[in-house]
């Protein structure tokens, strides 16, 4: 998950 | 009509003043405008009825590999104009075979103009093109390490509400003739990806963070 570092950041901040 | 509800407005692309390369500076709105798009398919994601249940692991897994799937039935959804030879990235994005064969996109041209075909064949209508779009990004093929029901109760969310609104338009084939486009379609996808990608390591075209991040996802 390192590697997809803004996808989770995104998907996790609710955007 | 829900998705059609959630159906974000479409953007417009930001003409790049950067270069005085023609072609180039093309393909730098081209990527700006997608790494836009990805950021609002984000979004739209989490409309989807039940996606929101699904782990972490499997949203990221699911957005990593239909991502661009999803981004181009909205490409090829506004490139069904008339007999319009071009692909329609935005409203003041537009382009032709020989604008997309000199910024690097030839292949991505054919294969999106034929998808384009195919839709404007069947007269694809708005809520279709939305159910697409929402199929296409939850049927990944990557292995997912979580318990797959929430996964599948979604998908089959999915297939009823689209056999429900073919039935009531007295037209239940349309649903398989739907879902029969999606192998070109992801075969457009690989091939779209893979020209990004391509671009960017060999004639090292700068792409946006978010952008590359799901280009080398895979």
């Amino acid at each position: 998950q390192e590697k997809h570092k803004i996808l989770h950041k995104l998907l996790q901040n609710g955007n | 009509s829900h998705l059609l509800l959630t159906e974000p407005a479409p953007l417009a692309a930001n003409q790049d003043d950067s270069t005085d390369d023609g072609s180039l500076r093309t393909l730098l709105t081209l990527c700006d405008l997608l790494n836009r798009e990805l950021l609002v398919l984000i979004g739209w994601a989490k409309q989807i009825p039940g996606f929101s249940e699904l782990s972490l692991v499997e949203q990221m897994s699911l957005l990593q590999s239909g991502w661009m799937e999803a981004l181009l039935v909205g490409v090829a959804w506004r490139s069904q104009g008339r007999a319009g030879e071009e692909l329609v990235f935005a409203g003041n994005l537009r382009l032709d075979e020989a604008q997309c064969r000199a910024a690097g996109l030839a292949g991505v041209y054919q294969e999106v103009r034929h998808l384009a075909a195919r839709y404007r064949a069947m007269k694809m209508s708005p809520e279709e093109a939305v159910m697409l779009k929402a199929m296409a990004l939850t049927n990944s093929d990557a292995e997912l390490p979580d318990s797959p029901d929430s996964l599948q109760r979604l998908q089959d969310g999915l297939q009823e509400a689209l056999q429900d609104y073919e039935c009531s338009r007295g037209e239940p084939h349309r649903a398989g003739r739907l879902l029969m486009s999606l192998p070109l379609l992801r075969q457009s996808a690989a091939r779209a990806a893979e020209a990004f990608r391509r671009l960017h390591r060999q004639h090292r075209v700068p792409i946006h963070k978010l952008l590359l991040e799901m280009l080398n996802a895979k």
